[in-house]
C-alpha cells in the first residue's frame, strides 16, 4: 500500500501507506520547488532571455524546466555503480528502485546521464547547452516564434564556438551534444506522464 | 492532459518566480 515517488528531488522515494496521496504530493513538491525556482533564474540570467515576452517566457520554462534539471542534475545517476543519488544525500541501487516500479524512466535517464557524461563538458559548456535546451524547448504556445529563434541560433553559436575553440581536433562533439535534444524531449514526455499518473492513480 | 505543467502545478510556480523579477523591474 506504499506510494513511491522515486525522483531524485523527493525526500524519499517511498512514502507510508497511511499518507495520503495529497500530502505525499505537498510534501514532493516543496521539495521541487527551489530547483524549479532555480532554473527561473537560470534562465533570467541568459542573455536576452529577458528580451523575450512573458508569456514566451512561461511557455518555454512549462515545457523546457524539466529538461534542464535532467542535465543539470545527470551527475546523480552513477552508471557504472547503476545508483541514483537523491539530492537529501541518499543514495539508492537502480535494482531497488526498480522494484518499485520505476524502471523504464530510470533506465532512459540512465542512458542519458552515461551519454551526456561520456562527452565531458566542462561547468561554461555544460551551462550554455542548458540554455539551449531551454530555448530549444516546445514551441507550442510561443507567440513570437521569430524572437525564440533568433534567440536559440544566438545560444547555438555561442555553444559551437566554445567547444570548436576549445578542442579544435574533435569535430564530433558539437554534433553528439545536438543529438541529445531529442533525448530530452522523449525523457520530458516519459517524466510529465509519470507524474501525472501519480496524481491521477498514485 | 494537454498541458503537463500546469497539471502538475509547474506553471504556478514558473510565474510566480518570473514575476518576482518584473515586480523588481523598474518602470
Amino acid at each position: 500500500g506504499a506510494k513511491v515517488l522515486a525522483c531524485p528531488l523527493n525526500s524519499c522515494p517511498v512514502a507510508p501507506a497511511s499518507r495520503s496521496s495529497q500530502e505525499m504530493w505537498e510534501s514532493f513538491s516543496q521539495c521541487f520547488t527551489p530547483a524549479v525556482k532555480e532554473v527561473v533564474e537560470f534562465a533570467k540570467s541568459i542573455p536576452g532571455f529577458q528580451t523575450l515576452t512573458q508569456q514566451d517566457q512561461v511557455m518555454l520554462l512549462k515545457s523546457g524546466t524539466f529538461q534542464v534539471l535532467m542535465v543539470r542534475f545527470c551527475s546523480l545517476f552513477d552508471p557504472k555503480e547503476r545508483t541514483v543519488t537523491f539530492l537529501n544525500g541518499q543514495t539508492y541501487s537502480l535494482a531497488s528502485l526498480r522494484a518499485l516500479g520505476m524502471g523504464v524512466l530510470l533506465d532512459a535517464m540512465f542512458d542519458f546521464s552515461e551519454k551526456l557524461g561520456s562527452l565531458g563538458l566542462e561547468p561554461d559548456e555544460m551551462a550554455l547547452f542548458m540554455a539551449v535546451v531551454l530555448v530549444s524547448a516546445d514551441r507550442c504556445g510561443i507567440v513570437d516564434v521569430g524572437a525564440v529563434e533568433q534567440l536559440q541560433e544566438n545560444l547555438i553559436k555561442a555553444l559551437r564556438t566554445l567547444i570548436t575553440s576549445r578542442r579544435p581536433d574533435d569535430t564530433t562533439l558539437f554534433p553528439k551534444l545536438l543529438l541529445r535534444l531529442p533525448d530530452l524531449r522523449t525523457l520530458n514526455n516519459q517524466h510529465s506522464d509519470k507524474l501525472l499518473a501519480f496524481r491521477i492513480d498514485p | 492532459f494537454s498541458d503537463p505543467a500546469s497539471n502538475l502545478g509547474l506553471e504556478d510556480i514558473i510565474r510566480k518566480a518570473l514575476m518576482g523579477n518584473l515586480e523588481d523591474r523598474p518602470e
